[in-house]
């Protein structure tokens, strides 16, 4: 997974 | 509320309260600056940002609804021109300064040091001076950051399946609610029916010369990673190789 990725897809806290 | 449902004046309360916090690049900058100094300083702040620029997409009401593919083209396409709409606004009221971030800010000379970048600091300085005497609202400048994402890629992709047609679609009902709320907060501001229309005309236009700045700033960049003047990593790297 890249990190663009996984910034996007991560639920806001 | 669905963002079609907003008024623009919703629309935009949204917008603003998406906007990222003022970040700082917490450095003992040592000046003079060296070639590969400057350019460390840079990239570590951008690196930053870019973070918090995701954020900030995903709290443009009808974002996280388009397709994660346009998010991400989206973003890669246009993360460049965000940051330097970000610091031609906080440098707006600074004449001859870039204000990279309150512990950073360079004169166009300090340019100097790095080799081709002295000419992006003039196209920089020269766009931050237009907004300087347009007198740019707040209001306009978060309608506008909202317009560059949106905007970055829809002539370079044509939908092929039905999700992204439906994206597509979607992404063009948006910069519809954007621009309402960029005409919106022109009509706030007291002037005549074609003031308005002008100054619509002439906001909108800056963003080519943002675009351009921009490509130029990538050239420059990729450049410098090249010469291994500056190590780039991380976030950036996967955002400048997107480009490159």
């Amino acid at each position: 997974h890249t990190k663009l990725l996984q910034l996007l897809t991560t639920k806001p806290e | 509320v669905h963002h079609s449902a907003m008024s623009p004046e919703e629309f935009i309360s949204r917008i603003m309260e998406a906007e990222p916090p003022e970040i700082y690049l917490m450095e003992d900058l040592k000046k003079p600056f060296t070639e590969a100094s400057m350019m460390m300083s840079l990239t570590n702040l951008a690196d930053k940002e870019l973070v918090l620029m995701i954020s900030w997409a995903k709290k443009i009401p009808g974002f996280v609804e388009l397709s994660l593919t346009d998010q991400i083209h989206l973003l890669k396409c246009c993360w460049l021109e965000i940051l330097m709409l970000g610091l031609m606004w906080r440098s707006v009221d600074h004449p001859g300064k870039l204000i990279f971030s309150p512990d950073f800010k360079l004169n166009r000379e300090e340019g100097q040091c790095v080799e081709g970048i002295m000419e992006i600091f003039d196209m920089l300085l020269a766009a931050t001076s237009r907004f300087r005497e347009l007198k740019l609202q707040r209001e306009e400048y978060v309608c506008l950051k909202a317009m560059i994402l949106l905007n970055s890629n829809l002539c370079t992709s044509a939908p092929q399946t039905a999700e992204e047609l439906e994206s597509r679609n979607k992404l063009l009902r948006l910069l519809d609610s954007v621009i309402d709320a960029l005409v919106w907060a022109i009509s706030k501001m007291g002037l005549s029916t074609q003031q308005q229309t002008l100054r619509l005309g002439h906001l909108t236009m800056l963003l080519s010369h943002i675009r351009h700045v921009s490509n130029k700033g990538m050239d420059h960049l990729s450049t410098m990673k090249r010469k291994n003047v500056v190590l780039v990593y991380d976030l950036l790297l996967e955002m400048l190789d997107a480009n490159t």
